[in-house]
């Protein structure tokens, strides 16, 4: 099973 | 004050028909420029973006900028007391904890006002960096959605490939794999129907079939669908709103095994 990344790794904080 | 009338009510009702299932709560921001909202599902790995132009409203007054939380379970809840042909006004007072969304029939014999609570909802807001991506495909929204819809009952990953070739769509599962491949056809009668890649690189990303199905509902939007794709960035699922603006989904991609 390949591990989901997160959208928060790819864009920070406003 | 805020008042947006909105001939066309029936892209709101498609709007939230396309999201609610994917987001519970959200913060609808409200500018001069127009109507917008960004938001994370509760797994943060998939954002939608929605701009509504204040251009596509037919009276659109916002008089300072407001941000309205709504759940958007309840929100849809209303809009589907709203006829495919009415006209939705949404309205909010400065300060107030409630919005209104009026529902006028297009012969004006039925007129319907709807008054939700508003939510506190402590929502980070991402900046979305431009990018240039690898590839971009454009295809019809319907065909886009039947790959997704048929390859998840065979695998719960898809790996969309681009090449010169074209634009490959595979699963594997437990009972097989499947590749679906689309190539650029831009010889078609209408241009909605058309399929084409603009790719610089060739890029190859894996992503949850789950979050792709659940973007297809925003298939009734736009007949067609723009997919932007680059190594080590989300996937932009986009679907324009004729005229008025856009819907976005972005997807973060799975690692590669």
């Amino acid at each position: 099973v390949n591990p989901q990344r997160q959208i928060t790794s790819f864009f920070s904080k406003a | 004050m805020l008042e947006l009338r909105l001939v066309q009510g029936s892209l709101l009702k498609k709007v939230l028909e396309s999201i609610k299932d994917l987001v519970n709560d959200a913060n609808f921001d409200c500018s001069s420029s127009g109507f917008s909202l960004q938001a994370m599902d509760s797994s943060h790995v998939a954002l939608v973006a929605l701009l509504l132009r204040s251009e596509g409203f037919e009276h659109y007054r916002c008089d300072r900028n407001m941000s309205m939380g709504m759940n958007l379970g309840n929100m849809s809840k209303m809009l589907r007391c709203a006829g495919n042909d009415d006209i939705i006004t949404i309205k909010a007072d400065d300060g107030s904890d409630t919005v209104t969304f009026m529902f006028e029939s297009p012969t004006q014999d039925k007129i319907s006002d709807f008054e939700m609570k508003l939510m506190d909802i402590d929502s980070e807001h991402l900046g979305i960096p431009e990018a240039e991506y690898q590839s971009i495909v454009t295809m019809p929204s319907a065909e886009f959605a039947r790959i997704c819809k048929d390859l998840s009952g065979i695998g719960d990953t898809v790996v969309i490939s681009v090449t010169k070739e074209g634009v490959k769509f595979s699963t594997r599962g437990d009972i097989g794999t499947a590749n679906i491949v689309c190539r650029q056809n831009t010889t078609v009668d209408k241009p909605e129907e058309a399929t084409v890649i603009n790719m610089s690189e060739p890029v190859s990303l894996t992503f949850a079939l789950r979050y792709m199905n659940s973007f297809t509902k925003a298939t009734t939007l736009s007949n067609t669908v723009t997919i932007s794709l680059s190594s080590e960035l989300p996937v932009v699922v986009e679907y324009k709103i004729a005229e008025m603006g856009y819907i976005r989904f972005y997807l973060a991609p799975k690692i590669e095994e």
